[in-house]
């Protein structure tokens, strides 16, 4: 996965992410696919959560899968969350739950309760730093001022780090794939330097829905994981997303 | 051009929007979930509508599985042991999960399993 939240010279924060998912589950030699991102792309939907038939919050989801991964709290907050690999990893946490240690809460579980509970960006910041998982993972978080944008990498117990959009030191992005934002990626899946590349390529005064959409549509930022792209503008509510294909010749991660 | 060796790193792309070309596959439907309906209830017009897809997604990872563990063992774990676990997740998130395996007809288990795939694929 890629996910971004930038600000342009006016203040504005957007948010965009691939959501690419499925690797080692099943080749298909011939179509050169992965079997199941295949067969979760005709899964996308977007839904629009209501309550008194007013929105509360946007995302967009796998139909049968009741947790959130990307989503829009309109006017508010913008959230996504990446794969964060660690041997402290989900199957603790799983094995924990079984035992009957019930104190962490299933990832995509929070992001839900998150988007339809929280009422401000740093609400959302300290309810997705502070509570306890049962697996890794990366939550990046747009708000609706300037400055308010982040990444946060997260243990199954702790806050490992907050990574913040700065004016001072021109950070005027923030940019996540799978690994810990401190460290080098893993050489055989840098995705992380070409998107930041055409990030800075596209520039501050450019940065627009359509110029993200660009990044996440240029390999292998793009790849044959990608299932879908969404876009988000938190100052009008807007939440549009893409399924995407990845034409050969094309890296599988 | 680097294009055509791994990593296959592309001049950075522009003019890619509106969506359109090779790398667009669709565009994404919408849909209305009713926080005010009972939990069980909210999703049967998404399911209603992808019930279909979800069969075959489940299915593709259950053919995953049997490869792994041709007996069938683990599918018969998943569908023996993983609906006892829904009980112990949170509402409404338990609720909903029933609610989908009723909509769509597909095991609880499979469905359990579905919803907490982040946590499983992490071993």
């Amino acid at each position: 996965c890629t996910s971004l939240v930038a600000e342009d010279a006016n203040g504005n924060l957007f948010h965009g992410r691939n959501l690419d998912f499925g690797l080692f589950m099943g080749w298909d030699s011939k179509n050169r696919s992965w079997i199941i991102t295949e067969t979760l792309k005709p899964l996308v939907v977007n839904v629009d959560f209501t309550r008194n038939n007013r929105t509360v919050f946007k995302s967009t989801n796998f139909a049968g899968y009741v947790g959130m991964l990307t989503g829009i709290r309109p006017h508010t907050f913008t959230l996504t969350m990446n794969e964060r690999f660690s041997l402290d990893g989900g199957y603790i946490g799983i094995l924990e739950w079984i035992l009957g240690k019930r104190d962490g809460m299933w990832m995509s579980f929070l992001t839900r309760s998150v988007l339809e509970n929280a009422t401000s960006y740093e609400e959302a910041k300290n309810r997705l730093a502070q509570t306890k998982l049962l697996a890794p993972a990366y939550f990046i978080l747009g708000g609706n001022q300037t400055g308010q944008g982040c990444v946060i990498t997260r243990s199954r117990v702790l806050s490992l780090d907050i990574w913040e959009l700065d004016r001072k030191q021109n950070r005027w992005y923030v940019l996540e794939t799978n690994y810990d934002h401190w460290k080098d990626p893993f050489f055989l899946d840098d995705r992380r330097t070409p998107a930041m590349k055409c990030m800075n390529q596209t520039m501050q005064a450019n940065i627009s829905i359509k110029t993200i959409y660009d990044v996440l549509s240029t390999k292998p930022v793009l790849n044959k994981l990608t299932t879908y792209t969404t876009l988000m503008e938190v100052s009008k509510g807007r939440l549009e997303s893409y399924i995407r294909d990845c034409p050969n010749p094309c890296m599988p991660w | 051009s680097t294009q055509y060796v791994p990593p296959y790193t592309e001049e950075c792309r522009s003019g890619m929007y509106p969506p359109r070309g090779p790398t667009f596959k669709g565009a994404v439907t919408w849909y209305t979930v009713d926080l005010d309906l009972p939990p069980s209830k909210r999703w049967t017009e998404v399911i209603t509508d992808k019930k279909a897809n979800l069969v075959s997604m489940i299915q593709a990872i259950k053919d995953l599985a049997n490869s792994f563990v041709p007996s069938g063992k683990l599918i018969e774990l998943v569908d023996r042991d993983l609906p006892l676990i829904v009980n112990t997740l949170p509402y409404p998130f338990n609720e909903e999960i029933k609610g989908i395996a009723q909509d769509s007809g597909v095991a609880l288990g499979e469905v359990v399993l579905f919803n907490i795939f982040y946590e499983v694929f992490t071993v």
